[in-house]
């Protein structure tokens, strides 16, 4: 039975996108079924793992035009299944406005899906509007991806607040799976600082924190995961550290 | 009379705040009257600049209940007046969805104010939605933040086609002032690569190219701008290059 687990925070730039293509793909490396729904309008998840909204997006679905399993489409990454965004989704957020239910219209769409996946893994925009609470709504977790940057603390507090609503206006069931720590640079002291803050802060936060790294940048533009286009390098290793980590929690617990 | 410019790019954490805040500040010390508006819900320039939002934030006048000129409070850069933001901006998103002329409500707030100030820098959230786009229609140029990174080149097709339908259809006089390039590292191909890339895309993209320093995201965590914090740095050297370049192009023209 899949577990959904939503990847947001409202900062942008913190490595959302980078840690959903990456986390799915160490998952989908372990034998496990991976979805990836791609619930932001910038569709860098769908271009950063090679797909294509040719024959479709996420919009068309939440709209009522298509059902989303017919969106479903194979990425580059082997057992990492991928549906596509579009910038058209932006008017989603428009849209859903007025819609019945709003907030619960991702939820429902990805109700009768959950049994062929053991991971659906929900990419975020950087905004807390009407798309990121239907995939907190959606969602039985959350990941925060947190950059080791001093404005990236800012809105961490903001961020759990509506966490903490969403659980107890929207979705009962919804926890804190963990902070991921990204772009650490060993050489600044910000950086270190940054860290030591989060872990002082949440205590879910990951062990694993993933390192700049040049490759992680380059790999979406061949529109492949870090362990396909540089299966050796630290960043690979770093992700494949939070899927191990991950996974040991739901054995553990 | 002043000239109201936005920063504004829907990929999160290119440099909009920071290009605000600094690109401000250099046009302060030079003499000008300044002020920035934080239309983002995460207050990132607000805090960057050591200001705060208890008398009041953009929310207030958007919604009526407040006049902006009210609102303004000084910054922690001398000659850098602000108006703060605050997380409740968000909401404004759905609020003004019903509302009349709701794309122009920042552009008719702002018309009383721009006699006072030389220049108005609003700093965008990162997607384009209806506060963007209320900045798009009251701007008379855009600035746009470009990390040097493949992400970051994704979006900027679709988002020049946004200015030109805010320019068709909301605001004809808005214009395209340029590009910076931002958190640039000599070391990577990438980053040259991207250089080179949108240098031919885009001919007003600014000679200035900002580096990556770790001076430039220490500043906002003591409320200054980066003339303040490490006047001698070569981040804040980037961005009076910036600013030089800016005023240059309205002397020559
Ligand atoms: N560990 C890393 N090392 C180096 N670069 C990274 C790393 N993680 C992400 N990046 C790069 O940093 C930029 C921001 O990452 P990403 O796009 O994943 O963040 P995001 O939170 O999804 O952004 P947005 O808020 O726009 O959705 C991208 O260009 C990405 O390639
Ligand atoms: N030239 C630079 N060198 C190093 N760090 C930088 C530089 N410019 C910005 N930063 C840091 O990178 C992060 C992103 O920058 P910033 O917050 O200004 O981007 P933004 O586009 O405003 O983000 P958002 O999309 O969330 O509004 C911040 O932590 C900032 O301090
Ligand atoms: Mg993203
Ligand atoms: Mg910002």
């Amino acid at each position: 039975m899949a577990e959904v687990i939503a990847l947001a925070n409202q900062k942008g730039g913190v490595g959302k996108t980078t840690t959903a293509i990456n986390l799915g793909a160490c998952l989908a490396r372990r034998g496990l079924r991976v979805l990836l729904v791609d619930v932001d309008p910038q569709a860098n998840a769908t271009s950063g793992l090679g797909g294509s909204n040719e024959s479709g997006s996420l919009y068309d679905a939440l709209g009522g035009a298509a059902r989303l399993e017919d969106l479903i489409v194979p990425s580059s990454e082997p057992g990492l299944s991928l549906v596509p965004s579009s910038p058209d989704l932006a008017g989603a957020e428009i849209e859903l406005v007025d819609a019945d239910r709003r907030e619960y219209v991702l939820r429902e769409l990805l109700l009768p899906l959950r049994p062929r996946w053991d991971f659906i893994l929900l990419d975020c925009p950087p905004s807390l509007g009407l798309l990121t609470v239907n995939a907190l709504t959606a969602a039985d977790a959350v990941v925060i991806p947190v950059q080791c940057e001093y404005l990236a603390l800012e809105g961490l507090g903001h961020l759990a607040a509506t966490l903490e609503r969403v659980r107890h206006t929207l979705n009962g069931s919804l926890r804190l799976e963990g902070l991921v720590m990204t772009m650490f640079d060993p050489r600044t002291t910000l950086a270190q600082q940054v860290v030591a803050e989060v872990r002082g802060h949440f205590a879910q936060t990951f062990r694993t924190v993933v390192p700049r790294s040049v490759r992680l940048s380059e790999a979406p533009s061949h529109g492949l995961s870090i362990v396909a286009y540089a299966p050796h390098s630290a960043g690979a290793a770093a992700y494949a550290g939070v899927a191990d980590e991950l996974l040991a929690r739901r054995v553990a617990s």
